[in-house]
């Protein structure tokens, strides 16, 4: 463990806790898209099922039940308990279309052919990505409310500071994760035009509004 | 080639 996981780790832990408490809170789900929440828990889900095989420490199982207990507690705020307010008209992203490739790539360029080591690549490639939807909810309402973005920052932040864990451990440890890494890339670079914005608006106070 | 590394990430 470095203090790179360690934040990124917090951070990712306080993103979920923002989007738990906004939706509690406000009693409203607007302006999040629930089907992003769908390709979350998928991630979990799929990554996640190790953890009853192989106990790596009590933080690391800890943070793995509350992760997928976290998402689909966010699923059911969204499609049960808040469903009038969630943004049906607005959450249309295809994610038939992140699925599908993501499964076939993660059949074919995984380290391992096994059930466990396939499912942990589909969940690496598909978090990747999963953030696309509510990426494009915000640009189709052309704004976010101040704590949505607090909670996308913070969700960005994780994976960033991956990165910098992933180098860290390269000159520390030797090890290195081509597919995490890869996938780590992709993943941050989605948020760096939402990241632009985030600097120069939030922090200065001002609404989270698109260029029109 | 097959990296048989644990998966102490999250």
């Amino acid at each position: 463990m470095n203090i790179f996981r360690l934040t990124g780790d917090l951070s990712h832990l306080l993103a979920i806790l923002i989007l738990l408490w906004k939706i509690w809170k406000t009693r409203s789900c607007s302006g999040i898209s629930g089907r992003s929440q769908i390709l979350f828990a998928t991630v979990y889900t799929a990554r996640y099922l190790d953890l009853f095989t192989n106990f790596v420490s009590v933080y690391n199982s800890v943070m793995k039940i509350i992760f997928i207990a976290a998402a689909f507690a966010t699923l059911y705020l969204i499609y049960v308990k808040f469903k009038a307010t969630y943004d049906r008209n607005h959450d249309t992203f295809r994610i038939e279309f992140l699925l599908a490739p993501c499964a076939l790539l993660a059949l074919i360029l995984n380290h391992e052919f096994t059930i466990l080591e396939v499912l942990w690549t589909f969940s690496i490639y598909l978090e990747s990505v999963a953030i696309l939807p509510q990426l494009f909810l915000v640009s189709k309402t052309g704004e976010a409310e101040t704590i949505t973005s607090h909670y996308l920052f913070a969700l960005g932040s994780y994976r960033a500071l991956y990165l910098l864990n992933w180098i860290y451990r390269y000159y520390f440890e030797g090890f290195f994760d081509l597919i995490a890494i890869v996938a780590g890339i992709v993943q941050t670079v989605l948020y760096c035009d939402f990241f632009y914005l985030y600097i120069t608006r939030v922090i200065k106070g001002r609404a989270l509004k698109l260029p029109a | 080639k097959k990296q048989t590394i644990i998966k102490d990430e999250l």
